[in-house]
């Protein structure tokens, strides 16, 4: 039970590293996205 | 219990003289509480995975669709830059398109962790990381903003207020290719690109000042690739020229106008004096210079 519970742990914990990774990707592109429409306008 | 160092552990008595172990017989009823705590963090963790999955997930699709969109709009760009001579029909419904994903974009959930338990499968998991290494080691690298490293400059040219025609002789040839009503200014702002074009990447926009109309601005991006009609290479506004042909594909009846214009001595002049005075006027230190030199002169009269 011990060694589950901290497998999930671990694998919570890299999850969450991962979802961190993809926000600031994601607001990256947002953000060149926006600035090549206002280039467009 | 004995603190004698030199007890002998060989002494018939010694067992005896060992401190009495205390052994904590645990009840079956203290052992399914433990079991049961151990299992409720275990299915919280499992409950908090699924829904970090979940959310990590979201953020993958939301990831690659506005990338898709990045890339649909850049190549976009890329057309439009590399197109001779533009038609605005054509030009125009891509660009509001383009408007529609921006606000289909803003409609993007915000609260990612939104989403509550969601199981994925070790396959969908594999899929899903597979997308992500794609979106990490090749797309995200060719988001670049190349389109931004043009150079911007803004010129400022006086203009008889009954002169339509949006026409700033700088020593260029200039194909105008689209033109329209902005939000914060009354008067038209029309589109104009090198002649040279798509070998040229220099675009220029010029529209009658809200504040000032007697004025035209006129902002060139980019420099140009090639030399002046006067064989002066360099910046777009560092030209001096000798014609500019406007070719005024919204205007005139849908018709195709080319209009030739001579020459006039001097306008260049005026525009290299103007961009000066532009860029002088926003360096503070010069105003400060500038006004302080004035109000000593100023000083010194009044004392003379």
């Amino acid at each position: 039970k011990d060694e589950s519970a901290s497998e999930l742990r671990e694998e919570l914990n890299r999850v969450n590293s991962e979802n961190k990774k993809l926000t600031e990707m994601l607001a990256t592109v947002c953000e060149k996205y926006y600035a090549l429409h206002s280039h467009l306008e | 219990i004995s603190l004698d160092l030199n007890t002998n552990p060989f002494d018939r008595n010694f067992p005896d003289k060992l401190p009495k172990k205390e052994v904590k017989v645990s009840t079956s009823a203290d052992l399914e509480r433990k079991w049961l705590v151990k299992d409720e963090s275990a299915s919280e963790l499992r409950e908090e995975l699924n829904r970090v999955n979940s959310e990590n997930k979201k953020l993958t699709e939301m990831l690659a669709t506005v990338c898709e969109k990045y890339y649909a709009l850049h190549s976009h760009l890329e057309k439009l830059q590399s197109r001779q001579s533009p038609e605005m029909d054509q030009t125009e419904q891509p660009t509001k398109k383009r408007k529609q994903d921006t606000d289909e974009l803003l409609g993007f959930p915000i609260g990612l962790g939104s989403g509550k338990t969601e199981n994925s499968s070790s396959n969908e998991d594999h899929h899903q990381h597979e997308q992500k290494n794609q979106l990490l080691s090749c797309k995200r690298p060719v988001v670049t903003d190349s389109f931004n490293k043009a150079k911007i400059s803004t010129v400022y040219v006086p203009a008889d207020s009954s002169d339509t025609s949006l026409t700033v002789k700088d020593g260029y040839q200039w194909r105008k290719y689209g033109q329209k009503v902005t939000r914060d200014n009354p008067s038209p702002r029309a589109y104009f690109r090198c002649s040279f074009a798509p070998s040229c990447p220099v675009k220029k926009k010029v529209q009658r000042s809200a504040e000032d109309p007697s004025l035209l601005v006129a902002t060139y991006e980019g420099t140009h690739n090639h030399l002046g009609p006067n064989a002066f290479e360099g910046d777009a506004t560092s030209q001096v020229g000798s014609s500019t042909v406007t070719l005024d594909l919204v205007n005139g009846g849908g018709g195709h106008r080319l209009a030739l214009e001579k020459n006039e001595r001097g306008t260049m002049q005026d525009v290299l004096v103007q961009q000066m005075a532009s860029s002088l006027t926003k360096d503070s230190k010069f105003t400060a210079a500038l006004a302080a030199a004035i109000s000593g002169r100023l000083l010194e009269q009044s004392r003379t």
